[in-house]
């Protein structure tokens, strides 16, 4: 699979997606 | 005790990995196996990798002898409630759950044994309706409970002693969830895979619910063995109880699929299927590294290199009649095959 088939990606994806999350 | 070498079955014209029967064991005062696996077990200095046996009504403790043999170390009984399956708490000693219930999981016990006093005990964890369990490294233990609308995720951690130390609790999805993976290397990451088909993520140091991620329509109830981050994906093995053979895949067992935790997108990577003149679908199954196992509706048990997509090794129903279960050991050079009469065999792989 290649990025444009799953977007963007991001190595840091747990520690972006634990700040963008509801508490 | 007894040794032997079975040969694999020959696909594509080539001999793959072998399994190779090192030993067997027998509980003589069992009559129906429920599930198999193993503890580590430490006493007076020495620490030995035990193979653990579920009955109905009690599990047992098996420590390996000389030559391949077995003694049985300890029974621990539990009571009215049926053994449904044996919860191992990977990388832990003298310390394993088992979860109790009729149809459904009704509570989680902990078995252990004390080096204090050289005791053997158990203790209750969790009683409710429990739809999902699994230990976690670090004495952790994770469940999902349902009462009609409300869903209950928690994770508890455990002492050394046996006793609840402190817990957090996780921010549930909407729709129940079925099966629990760790996200390996990531020691507050979990995943879980739910009755519409989604993989949830779940930051577990916090709570969070971090994403919910379709997996699609074309294999319904998938249940999640082994989840890792790499290059910013996360990588899921997924097994599909109720897939139905499919041009493209044959009859899928297993599947990794690639998601890309920032946009919810995901894209399977490799199918693993049924080897070819194999009838029937999978049952039950276990994965440990690159490594997954299955017993088949057929009886016979197959192996697959989940990097590779296929079918390295088979092990036809034996003399005595089908397979039951199909465990690996702490890592996948050893293979738990148990059949129902309580019968366990050991290869290496």
């Amino acid at each position: 699979c290649s990025e444009s088939d799953l977007g963007p990606i991001s190595l840091n994806w747990f520690e972006e997606l634990s700040a963008e999350a509801p508490p | 005790a007894g040794a032997g070498q079975l040969t694999p079955a020959l696909l594509d014209g080539l001999r793959e990995e072998s399994l190779q029967l090192v030993s067997k064991l027998k509980d003589s005062s069992s009559s129906c196996a429920v599930d198999v696996s193993t503890m580590w077990w430490g006493a007076a200095g020495s620490k030995e990798l035990c193979v653990v046996t579920a009955c109905e009504s009690s599990v047992s403790l098996w420590k390996p002898l000389a030559s391949d043999h077995w003694e049985k170390l300890h029974t621990w009984q539990l009571g009215e409630i049926p053994v449904i399956q044996i919860v191992p708490l990977p990388d832990t000693c003298n310390l394993m759950c088992v979860a109790l219930g009729d149809l459904e999981i009704g509570e989680i016990r902990l078995l252990l044994y004390s080096t204090e006093n050289d005791s053997f005990k158990q203790s209750l964890v969790k009683a409710g309706n429990i739809k999902a369990v699994l230990g976690l490294q670090e004495r952790r233990l994770v469940s999902s409970c349902r009462t009609g609308q409300e869903q209950q995720v928690e994770m508890v951690s455990l002492a050394e002693t046996g006793r609840n130390k402190d817990g957090q609790t996780l921010m549930p999805p909407e729709e129940t969830v079925l099966a629990f993976a760790e996200v390996e290397g990531m020691r507050e990451a979990l995943v879980g895979t739910t009755a519409v088909n989604s993989i949830v993520v779940w930051n577990l140091k916090t709570g969070q619910l971090l994403k919910k991620m379709h997996i699609g329509c074309s294999y319904l109830a998938s249940i999640c063995h082994r989840a890792y981050s790499d290059s910013g994906l996360l990588f899921v093995v997924l097994s599909h109880p109720h897939a139905k053979e499919s041009e493209s895949c044959g009859s899928p067992a297993f599947r990794l699929v690639a998601f890309n935790p920032r946009t919810a997108r995901g894209a399977g990577v490799l199918c693993s299927s049924l080897p070819p003149g194999q009838a029937g679908r999978y049952l039950e199954g276990d994965v440990q590294d690159t490594s997954a196992v299955a017993v088949l509706t057929s009886g016979a048990i197959a192996v697959w290199d989940l990097l590779l997509g296929h079918c390295t090794a088979l092990l036809p129903p034996g003399p005595q009649g089908s397979w039951a279960l199909a465990r690996w050991a702490t890592s996948s050079a050893c293979l738990l095959a148990g059949q129902r009469d309580g019968t366990v065999c050991l290869y290496r792989y």
